[in-house]
């Protein structure tokens, strides 16, 4: 499903290049559970934004699904990613001004599913991650680990193949994360591919396979 | 030093009032370092906040060093924060325009210490908290993990008496975690009061008292 061939990343600050990610390739398949794991700053955020098609590399090839995916225009990757690919980002990034069900509607703008059967869907997601009676509240109505559900919900929206979540646990107490685990386990037994960024052990342990990050390079 | 009496705190969505904390009691000595813990939603992110004087209570009484709080106004609160409490928030609110450097110097806008003595001191907290190549990014061009690490280093500037932190290891790896906590070790036995609300056994552990928060009230 996805395969990383010598990818590089390189930002440049003011004139000076920082390499984030070095010479990286990895190859997951088609209804995988990864946890992506290692030190602050390794460039595992990086690396899944890669992924997700949020970001492209500076070197190197990305296949997805067997396709290179730097031969797609801005607007063919963003199709694809709304319709296949889910993703947790690590500071949620929730609409303020939008309730936690509008939030987790928005990837539904671009579904060609009816309205009643997204409304239908956003509820259920809420009510399967604890948030049946926070519907209503908008994000700075909520505490840090509910707007984490929020942005956990509004991923899964339209049932994408593959799911990318960063450090989908790092603000819920222990019983709330074994929840998220095992729904995302439930999802993997669906048939998708889930990708789990975590400093949390506990949350690594769910997942089938781990990739450890080191400076910017896989260990 | 801080002494909450029958603390109540009330939210309403549209006519629906939620009682996020009920009767909270708690007496923290000058010097003590304090775990608070709890499920998600439970009411630690609110209750750090009404300590702060970053939030009022709805009912009962807040002594901070012998004095009631609610009879300050929003003027002499802020100017008793400022000088005298480091709050890291749950979720950072770094300034996105403003380098690390600048934004761990924020705090010192109020601060009767020359500039260059603040200057010295933000390069030296960034240090401590391993950031001393990151000092001119932006928080865009910064990890999780590392903008967690400025929103601490800019809490520690005016070497406030009361250091308050929601989450403060939550996007960090177990070695990083550990040096923040052995930071705040030593900040705690230079005599310096700390509350940390955290998920984490691990970083919990090294607190020297644990409060358990549940459902809006200490258990
Ligand atoms: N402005 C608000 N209006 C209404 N409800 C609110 C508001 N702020 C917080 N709440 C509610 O108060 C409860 C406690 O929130 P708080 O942020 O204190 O929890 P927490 O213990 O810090 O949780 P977490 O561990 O997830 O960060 C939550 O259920 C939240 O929905
Ligand atoms: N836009 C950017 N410009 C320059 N450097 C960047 C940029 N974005 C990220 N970096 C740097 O890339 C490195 C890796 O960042 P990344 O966010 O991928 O780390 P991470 O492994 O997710 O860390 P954490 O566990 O703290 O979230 C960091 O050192 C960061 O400073
Ligand atoms: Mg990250
Ligand atoms: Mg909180």
């Amino acid at each position: 499903l996805i395969r990383l061939e010598h990818v590089d990343k390189t930002y440049r600050i003011a004139e000076t290049p920082t390499a984030v990610l070095r010479d990286v390739s990895l190859e997951i398949g088609a209804g995988e559970f990864v946890a992506l794991q290692g030190p602050s700053g390794s460039g595992k955020s990086t690396l899944l934004h890669i992924i997700g098609l949020l970001d492209r590399p500076t070197a190197g090839r990305y296949l997805l699904r067997g396709r290179d995916v730097s031969g797609l225009s801005d607007d063919e990757l963003s199709g694809l990613r709304n319709q296949s690919i889910g993703f947790v980002f690590q500071s949620f990034y929730l609409i303020p001004y939008a309730t936690a069900l509008d939030n987790v509607l928005l990837p539904g703008l671009y579904s060609p599913a009816p309205q009643h059967q997204l409304r239908q869907r956003a509820e259920h997601l809420l009510a399967q991650v604890g948030l049946a009676d926070r519907m209503r509240h908008k994000p700075s109505q909520l505490s840090g680990g509910q707007q984490q559900r929020v942005a956990l919900a509004r991923a899964m929206l339209n049932d994408p193949d593959l799911i990318l979540a960063d450090e989908p646990t790092g603000q819920l107490d222990s019983k709330t994360s074994a929840e998220i685990m095992s729904l995302f386990a439930e999802v993997n037994a669906n048939g998708k591919t889930i990708i789990v960024v975590t400093h949390d052990e506990e949350t690594a342990s769910h997942a089938k396979r781990r990739v450890l990050v080191q400076d910017g390079t896989i260990a």
